[in-house]
């Protein structure tokens, strides 16, 4: 007799305001406001500051896997391969972890991956003199697999903690480049059992809905272990990890907020939806 | 895709004749929230909702075509109308030498690949190109552009990480003239719109430049934010131009809309892909079939 209860024309537009505005998307936006519709009662859903809460509760249960930072110390050495699309801000968030690792003592190893693009290895060695971090490097043009493999066995036997092997960047529409990194994938395990132990998506917070695809694309390629979620220190809000997290179940690691050394937070889900409501 | 989802919805108006305020709410529901998956801003998608219903009304519901095709036309058209026409994308070269190119944007977005490939293009049109590296900032960006120079066999400035980008794009330009070169193309570093001191010192090298173009580099990729970056980029700079990098994804481009949409100024050209010869001039009609998926 009453109809379905929903939410006022007013709250509703406010919250699609927010929610577009972050790159939330709009089948993960409906998808909240039902769910919001179906908990609340008639009268809370009236009520702005109510409505916002449960929002705000719904978006921290599908972006909190429990699992921020990776346990580098499972593995010895803990092989780490960074992927994604061009200009995300692999190299950058690969010096600033390598520099995080030195801080607490490790002994880290940067593997220039990227032997296509110009100045790439030469971008890396900044990062890796910055981060007092070992770097193997190879000839330009030479195949990935190759200088990875050579890494991967060069921080084997010199004993290293961790590994942070950089790729070039790539489209997750290129076939080709995409069977590259399921080869540089394989290469690592012929080099060393069990590795990479972690694959690490980098995801560029400008980025709109086609993030998704690339998370995807990539995970079906790689199957993908973590995110890093980069210049959040922009206006861009990264609202795409929402759908991401919640579909592909991939914890988000690390958040970029700047382009110097010490500019990587560890995900806190928390302060990252208050950030889409500020 | 949107025409099969409006062929669905114009099914019900068989037989109505015209097009009214009643009959095409769910046609642009439709439009809507294929605009918004294309990443076109939220406020843009408003407007452009607002015109297309304005334009739409009381349209003869044309008997050649049915009308979920005729609508889409009509959709079709006034993007393609808003993205551009095609005659102002060139390059604006017809100045005294040497006419400079100040390429600027986000970091990341593929200013330094897109430098290259323009003075591969001016190269190929029998110009003389110079490249100057003005990110004395990013690990190895001087040496990026210079790798790309080498490549392509055009002449690049020599740029120190310590010199001040002002100080070494005035010495380029002065350096350029004296040796007839026709056109300069100044790379700067990726910066954010929100970055006072960032935003000051490109438009003192805007001021030492007074370039011709000051070419806005965006990736097709980008979300909701493409409008306040290019506003704030607009703003501090005029802009004359866009360049959508990475359009050989399959990202529905749509910040392209709403570039344009808050800035006024056209996309001149696209970046499909990474080697030095993928540049392509701008279609509108070729982004406005993408973008409408
Ligand atoms: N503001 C900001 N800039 C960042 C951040 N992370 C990376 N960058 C910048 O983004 C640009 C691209 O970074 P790279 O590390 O070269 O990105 P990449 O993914 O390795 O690029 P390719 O190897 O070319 O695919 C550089 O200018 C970085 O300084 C961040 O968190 N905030
Ligand atoms: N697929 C594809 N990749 C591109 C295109 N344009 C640039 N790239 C790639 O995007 C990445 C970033 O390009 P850069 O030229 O370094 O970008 P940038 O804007 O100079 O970066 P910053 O100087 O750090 O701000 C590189 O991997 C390029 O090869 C394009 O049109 N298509
Ligand atoms: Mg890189
Ligand atoms: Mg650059």
């Amino acid at each position: 007799l009453l109809g379905k209860k929903t939410l006022s024309k007013d709250i509703l537009e406010e919250l699609e305001t927010i929610l577009f505005s972050a790159d939330v998307g709009t089948k993960t936006t409906q998808a909240l406001l039902r769910v919001i519709e179906e908990k609340l009662g008639r009268s809370e859903l009236k009520d702005n500051d109510t409505v916002r809460e449960a929002l705000k509760d719904e978006i921290y249960k599908m972006i909190n896997l429990g699992e921020s930072e990776y346990k580098y110390e499972k593995h010895k050495p803990c092989v780490i391969m960074i992927v994604g699309v061009n200009g995300v801000g692999k190299t950058t968030t690969i010096g600033k972890i390598a520099a995080r690792l030195n801080q607490k003592g490790k002994k880290v190893m940067l593997a220039a991956g990227d032997t296509f693009r110009a100045a790439a290895d030469e971008q890396l060695e900044v990062w890796s003199k910055r981060s007092d971090a070992m770097l193997v490097r190879g000839q330009p043009g030479q195949d990935p697999s190759s200088v990875i493999f050579d890494a991967v066995k060069s921080g084997v036997a010199r004993d290293v903690d961790v590994i942070l092997a950089d790729t070039a960047g790539r489209l997750h529409t290129q076939q080709n480049l995409m069977e590259e990194l399921k080869k540089v994938r394989r290469t690592m395990e012929k080099a060393h059992e069990g590795t990479p132990h972690e694959i690490l998506l980098v995801l560029d917070a400008t980025i709109g809905q086609n993030a998704v695809n690339q998370a995807k694309e990539f995970n079906d390629a790689l199957g993908l272990t973590g995110i890093a979620l980069t210049k959040l220190d922009g206006t861009a809000k990264g609202g795409i990890i929402i759908a991401i997290t919640n579909e592909l179940k991939i914890p988000v690691r690390y958040v970029g907020v700047g382009e110097h050394i010490d500019e990587l937070k560890i995900f806190d889900p928390s302060e990252f939806v208050e950030a889409l409501f500020s | 895709s949107l025409t099969s989802k409006l062929e669905e919805t114009f099914r019900k108006l068989r037989g109505q004749g015209k097009l009214n305020e009643k009959n095409i709410q769910d046609a642009l529901k439709d439009v809507r929230m294929s605009l918004l998956e294309a990443d076109v801003n939220f406020k843009v998608v408003k407007q452009f909702i607002q015109d297309i219903s304005e334009r739409s009304i009381g349209t003869e519901v044309m008997k050649s075509l049915t009308p979920g095709q005729q609508f889409i036309k009509i959709v079709h058209d006034e993007m393609i109308r808003l993205l551009g026409s095609e005659e102002d994308t060139a390059l604006d070269l017809a100045h005294k030498p040497p006419v400079v190119i100040m390429v600027v944007g986000l970091q990341g977005s593929g200013k330094t690949t897109t430098c290259g490939k323009m003075a591969y293009m001016l190269k190929k049109q029998k110009r003389r190109p110079y490249l100057v590296p003005a990110d004395v900032y990013r690990p190895a960006a001087i040496s990026q552009l210079k790798t790309l120079a080498k490549q392509i066999g055009v002449d690049v400035w020599d740029t120190n990480p310590e010199d001040d980008p002002v100080d070494v794009v005035e010495a380029a330009l002065s350096y350029a003239r004296k040796n007839g070169y026709d056109t300069l193309i100044v790379d700067t570093a990726g910066r954010l719109h929100i970055d006072e001191d960032m935003m000051a010192e490109i438009t003192d090298i805007k001021e030492a430049l007074d370039p011709k173009e000051i070419l806005f580099v965006a990736d097709a990729m980008t979300g909701q934010d493409a409008v306040q970056v290019a506003k704030t980029f607009n703003d501090h700079l005029s802009i004359t131009g866009v360049v959508l990098t990475k359009m050989d994804g399959d990202a529905r481009g749509g910040a392209a809309l709403s570039i344009r949409s808050v800035t006024g100024k056209p996309v001149k050209l696209v970046g499909m892909g990474e080697k030095v010869d993928r540049l392509e001039r701008f279609y509108p009609d070729r982004i406005a079939s993408r973008i409408l998926g």
